[in-house]
């Protein structure tokens, strides 16, 4: 059955919806079968997919339609529209929703299902995508308020397990925007993998550099993993993904 | 009376916090009386300016006792602390509770309230900071998916200004990590001043630079325009607030 892995942490802007994406292709790339939710209601990763998610869209999931779109990229999309905005507003307070549409029926069909999260204060989406989700892969930004972020939400993950009686398992924390050659970065780095290691929770070997890479991909109607794979930021990616694959092998 | 301005976007990491704190410092540096009121309960703002906002929180004013915390630099600070998140669980779908609290009696104190807002769709915490304002200040970073979500955010304020029966004005829109040298940072601001020219939407002439000081300056425990304020990119911070003040004594 597959495994559900949200992309999460309340910061905003530090590459969730990058890490969702290129993650998800790097599973692909390696022959994995992958459905990817954006469970974001501005839908930045449905924009980079660049498909009309108009019928298989998150919406229609929590209205209990599942139909995904299948992309030119090895893994299929269930994107997301304006109306997901109104699920919160019509279904507030109900965390289960998500959970329940991803029947072991679905679950057989794929090998991953990777959830990209909206940023903020958990409320009743983000719940939603937690609830579905068996682990969590943490972005944390090398900078002082994402890192100040990731340690509260992990805080915010344990007392979560504590209400949902199960345990939503860290994968990994992701350093996101590494600028190398800036000892504040790598100053922020080395205390949160310090603080992390003492308390058993993983961290990626693998780190994503900072580069306009990304962004000009975007920009350019590209997924940075695909059309870029050669470049040394994008290629991290892919890295990322074998990385979390030998884990699981080694399980 | 206080004029009441919500910095606001929904998209996430895109300088509300650090156009919030060194817009009220600028501000404040002009001999303006200054509110800084942190509706995040994430906490940024209230970090940056390194005080404990016990018995002066945003939670405390939620619930009806209005104290401020006196800042060193000019402006006074309303800061966020935890219990902030349990405002749109205990008191889901209220948005007039924040700007109860804002009295005639309160803002005869001011000359501006700032207000930074928490990203995200918008639920009970930035309803609350919208009801309240009289302007937003719309940062608009430099990159497409940022872009795009100042566009689906105006519509969002237009259709709010429906349901309010009032106008939040758009105070304007503010271009903010801005790569000078990026051609897509340079395309991306041209199509959408060029798109909001054609709306009779305000952009800000002054442009904030993406530099390292930023995130420096939060790492080193500083207020940008306070620590570094003849740096050129934290100059830009003051060159705001003046803009701002002129078309203030223009209208
Ligand atoms: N490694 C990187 N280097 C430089 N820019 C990056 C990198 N990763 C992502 N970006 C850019 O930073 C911006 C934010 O990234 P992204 O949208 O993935 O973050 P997010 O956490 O999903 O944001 P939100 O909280 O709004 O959902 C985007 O413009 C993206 O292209
Ligand atoms: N002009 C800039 N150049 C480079 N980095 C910047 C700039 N402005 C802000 N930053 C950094 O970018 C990160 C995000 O900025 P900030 O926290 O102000 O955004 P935000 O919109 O408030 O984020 P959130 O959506 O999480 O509230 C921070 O690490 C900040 O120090
Ligand atoms: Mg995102
Ligand atoms: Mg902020």
């Amino acid at each position: 059955l597959a495994k559900t892995i949200a992309v999460m942490v309340e910061k905003g802007g530090v590459g969730k919806t990058t890490t969702a994406v290129n993650f998800s292709t790097g599973l692909a790339n390696r022959g994995k079968r992958v459905l990817l939710i954006d469970l974001d209601p501005q839908g930045n990763a449905t924009n980079e997919c660049g498909i009309d998610p108009t019928g298989s869209s998150t919406y229609d999931l929590f209205k209990g339609t599942f139909s995904a779109a299948v992309t030119k990229w090895g893994f299929d999309l269930i994107g997301a529209t304006q109306d997901l905005a109104s699920i919160p507003l019509d279904h507030s307070g109900r965390y289960e929703m998500l959970a329940a549409q991803l029947t072991d029926s679905v679950r057989t069909h794929y090998d991953y299902i990777i959830i990209d999260m909206p940023p903020g204060t958990l409320e009743t989406l983000p719940l939603n995508g937690l609830y579905a989700a068996d682990e969590v892969i943490i972005p944390l930004q090398a900078e002082q308020h994402a890192s100040d972020g990731v340690a509260g939400f992990i805080d915010t993950l344990w007392s979560q397990n504590e209400v949902l009686g199960r345990e939503v398992k860290i994968a990994g924390v992701l350093v996101t925007m590494y600028t190398a050659s800036s000892p504040e970065c790598r100053q922020i780095v080395q205390e949160a993998t310090d603080a992390f290691d003492d308390l058993g929770i993983p961290i990626f070997v693998t780190k994503i550099p900072r580069s306009r890479i990304f962004p000009n991909a975007v920009r350019r109607g590209h997924i940075a993993l695909v059309k870029y794979k050669s470049h040394k930021a994008v290629k991290a990616y892919q890295d990322l993904a074998d990385e979390y694959l030998l884990r699981e092998v080694n399980r």
